[in-house]
């Protein structure tokens, strides 16, 4: 399959809350 | 023959290069060092709705390894992130902009699966490279097999260096070794050299 | 020449190191081992409000590594405590009183590094022995260099047998090897006699 819809809609995600990390801003201090 | 100080050399130097994340190259994928997974792209998290977690006495929800662990470091048993079927993608922003130029595939090895068989573990599988976080269909990178018969760790490298540079991947299994309901991955390491 | 018996038991013997938190020594800072920071002392964490956590797409808070991750065994590249500029301390109160002997301080590898160089990592360091958790200025227990060029690991024995105990010790770095923003710290430990 090709990639495509949302992997994590909020019916999902109320059973399995998953917390997401996202960079912004740049990379964390190495 | 070899003296016992050069046998001693032999071990240090594998075990040197064991201790630096088993490989000694830089993972741009991995969520400490920048990585990340899109979560609005990946296939959707199989739930087996078997780990409960409670408080107090008291059912709160069922637990299930999200995404992120396919980024992270521990591979025991059971951390892996499973999606229905034999066919999944998922899509990585790796830490920085780079070339990539070897793909790292892990699985838990045989002797540690409690059913004595990696049935779940990804077989054939392709690797994207995606200009931003909207594109479709990116430029393949390369299309490799993970073999159940062959080491735990499995490197892959592209077979043609891109033309481009790329901050987002897309792994996508196209198959797995028989496990009918789900497939697991446990690690993906993205290698290369940066921008 | 040896044996491949000889060096079995070499390879053994390494290993069996390895496993034994790489020192086979006791690490009187670990925090699961009761180890802990304390954090009314210690410098102010380096905040790059880069790691967003989200729940249900909705931004929770900015993720930074806290001083913690110092007495813990996970030096993964990321997985440092970052203070601002190339100065700053830590007070860590050790799991018993002892006589201090030797300190371990951890670094990624540069081979791990996504910029491949460690210009974060501390330089000139030194280490003092505190009475209790108010006293201002301890005892200088030693002061010790860091080699960027030198393992990841590296280890550093008190030049002089304190005349006391001590279950609280603060690690000063006073120098790193040229990042010009902040310094990182993956993993000190302390090592020494009980009590």
């Amino acid at each position: 399959p090709t990639s495509g819809g949302p992997c994590c809609s909020h019916a999902r995600l109320a059973r399995t809350p998953y917390l997401v990390l996202d960079y912004v801003n740049g990379p964390p201090p190495i | 023959g070899i003296t016992e100080a050069q046998a001693q050399v032999i071990v240090n130097n594998a075990l040197k290069l064991y201790s630096q994340d088993k490989t000694g190259m830089v993972d741009f994928a991995l969520e400490s060092g920048g990585g990340s997974i899109l979560s609005t792209r990946c296939s959707e998290t199989y739930e087996t709705k078997t780990a409960l977690i409670s408080l107090f006495g008291i059912p709160l929800w069922y637990f299930s390894q999200s995404p992120r662990v396919v980024i992270q470091p521990d591979i025991y048993p059971g951390n892996c992130w499973a999606f229905r079927g034999s066919q999944g993608y998922l899509v990585v922003r790796l830490s920085m902009a780079i070339w990539p130029a070897t793909f790292t595939l892990e699985h838990i090895p045989k002797t540690l699966a409690p059913t004595g068989s990696i049935a779940s573990a990804p077989k054939d599988f392709a690797v994207y490279g995606l200009e931003n976080e909207y594109q479709e269909e990116g430029q393949l990178l390369g299309q490799f097999m993970y073999d159940q018969e062959g080491d735990s760790l499995q490197m892959f490298p592209v077979p043609e260096r891109p033309d481009r540079t790329f901050q987002i991947v897309e792994l996508r299994i196209l198959s797995n070794w028989g496990h009918p309901e789900y497939t697991c991955l446990y690690r993906f390491r993205v290698h290369g050299e940066p921008a």
